[in-house]
């Protein structure tokens, strides 16, 4: 099974988005494809249709050690894509795991036990902390979405600064990054992509997701991008890279 | 003297670039201000054109109380406009404060000693924890930056919350709702402009900021709006929200 991370501690960078059109487009692709929300925000789970209200077993109950995958694994209206959803109460994992030992590897070795899925992508909240960690330590690929607008390229430093010190703890995921909202109108834009490639040559996705409002509609339907606008260049752009990740 | 915070747990939702342009504006209609940088991320102090990894006095060290504000200020390019600077060393306070008794009402007394300002205007990170609390128990108007974007309104909850916590420890600040990075051409911006307006009434600031690339680019040439093209709608819409917020 390989594990995919959203992370980015840059808030509204695209990480919810990017992982919920990345996992809907490698199950058209005939990918079985398990969808871990493990952002108190619970973004990914809203934009999947679901309240996040009326869940009770979310993946605070897995990181807390009270539930398994299986009793939490919800199915979604795309057949061979499933989510383990969250909502508020993860903040709970989030500060209690502060205090434990081996917090880092809660989800490294309860994801060793699913092994029903050919996929697990992964989106984290915009933050550094001990979720996030769990999510790095446990995957063989982070994908960092950059937006090409100034302060993007300014926060990738701590991301990295952590990345680093997992290495040292033996974790090694490769490293992919994403260009997000692009918007070909902008100098800006190009003026980023253009230094995002330089940074980091063919780690970066060749496929560029453009600013478009069907990105941006899409959650408020309760649906993936490939149910809610499957022409549109957005849907395109996550079809492109569902691509690029598989080869 | 008046103290204004900028507040939203969602990353990248315009608080840094309202921050600065907000305190530019004010600067020109004749008020001395002071804008605090308390987000770790530092990116009121970058977008004023200073070099954060080169300043060693920082919010740091007044949140831990090893130095007063008068030692780490600085001018600047604006007349009337100081900063007190923000660097990653403010990760320090966020994590030292967790343990500190009544640690919640540091900045209130610090600030309270500063009287040669009119405003004070403080950036926070994108996470409701001690430095956020600090702030919004220090300011008599929080003022909540909502893009016009769905997952906008989903997280104003928490936030909500927390402001009603700290309203029962008796402190009331009044609650602004400002929209920005609106677009004209996207119905998804006029419902949720419209739904905010239903929501919040009267606290909702009347000017609405538009999504534009001036705002964008402006904090890569290190300067507010003001400077970096006054003409521009950005320009303007800040200038209507600096009026909007003296009245
Ligand atoms: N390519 C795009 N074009 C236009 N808007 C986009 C695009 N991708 C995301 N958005 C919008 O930008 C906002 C932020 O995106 P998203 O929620 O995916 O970011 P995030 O990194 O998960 O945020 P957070 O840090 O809060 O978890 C959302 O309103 C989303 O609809
Ligand atoms: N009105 C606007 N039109 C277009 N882009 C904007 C607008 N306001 C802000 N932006 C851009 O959106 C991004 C996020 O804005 P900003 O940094 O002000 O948000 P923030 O809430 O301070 O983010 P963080 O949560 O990371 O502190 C920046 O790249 C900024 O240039
Ligand atoms: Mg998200
Ligand atoms: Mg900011």
């Amino acid at each position: 099974m390989r594990v995919i991370t959203l992370a980015n501690q840059k808030g509204g960078c695209g990480k919810t988005t990017t992982a919920v059109n990345l996992a809907a487009y490698l199950t058209l692709k005939g990918k079985t494809v398990l969808l871990v929300d493990l952002d108190p925000q619970g973004s990914s789970t809203t934009h999947l249709g679901m309240d996040k209200n009326t869940i009770t077993k979310t993946m605070n109950d897995v990181m807390l050690g009270r539930h398994n995958f299986s009793d939490i694994i919800l199915h979604t209206e795309i057949q061979g894509l499933d989510i383990a959803p969250a909502n508020n109460d993860l903040g709970e994992a989030e500060m209690v795991l502060t205090k434990q030992a081996f917090r880092e590897q809660i989800l490294r070795t309860k994801l060793a036990n699913l092994d029903s899925y050919d996929y697990t992508v992964i989106d984290t909240p915009p933050s550094l902390g001990n979720l996030t960690m769990n999510a790095i330590i446990a995957s063989d690929t982070i994908i960092v979405p950059i937006q090409t607008q100034f302060f993007a390229v300014e926060g990738l430093a701590q991301l990295t600064d952590l990345l680093d010190v997992i290495a040292g703890m033996g974790y090694k995921p490769k490293r992919r990054y994403l260009l997000t909202m692009h918007n070909r109108t902008r100098v800006i834009s190009k003026r980023i992509a253009e230094s995002v490639r330089e940074l980091f040559g063919e780690d970066v996705f060749k496929v560029v997701i453009p600013d478009t409002v069907k990105l941006v509609e899409a959650p408020s339907y309760g649906k993936p991008i490939c149910l809610h606008a499957p022409q549109s260049p957005g849907a395109r752009s996550y079809e492109e890279l569902s691509k690029e990740v598989i080869l």
